[in-house]
């Protein structure tokens, strides 16, 4: 995935069995950032696979204050590439899992 | 504690810790 600048990592081990997901955020370049980050925190969250976007999880943090909103897209795409991986990982894994 | 959470008006909440110097790049 392309280097963001903005971290995404599983916050749990992923089984394959749950939709929705664990996730860790951080930033590990400012300066790929338009905006200023709110600090060096690690953001914690959860996201549905079956329900939400990745653009709607970027627009809450942005709402809540951790991301300038000119950082909304970055944000996004960081999440997205983590998901799409965990989404293709899964699908490697249903086979043993049935 | 070292843990801040910040709850988004959508319900979801976001739990923040700081990031250990490990996994923080050099720069």
């Amino acid at each position: 995935a392309e280097d963001t600048g903005v971290r995404v990592e599983l916050a749990e081990e992923d089984h394959g069995r749950k939709s929705t997901i664990a996730l860790r955020l951080w930033v590990e370049d400012p300066k790929k950032l338009k905006g200023k980050p709110k600090d060096n925190g690690a953001i914690e969250f959860t996201f549905d696979l079956e329900r939400e976007t990745p653009d709607d999880v970027a627009q809450e943090m942005i709402e809540s204050g951790f991301f300038h909103e000119s950082d909304v897209k970055i944000v996004a795409k960081s999440i997205r590439d983590r998901v799409a991986l965990i989404q293709w990982r899964r699908e490697r894994i249903r086979p043993a899992l049935q | 504690s070292s843990l801040t959470q910040v709850v988004h008006s959508a319900g979801r909440r976001f739990i923040v810790s700081p990031v250990p110097e490990s996994r923080l790049r050099e720069s």
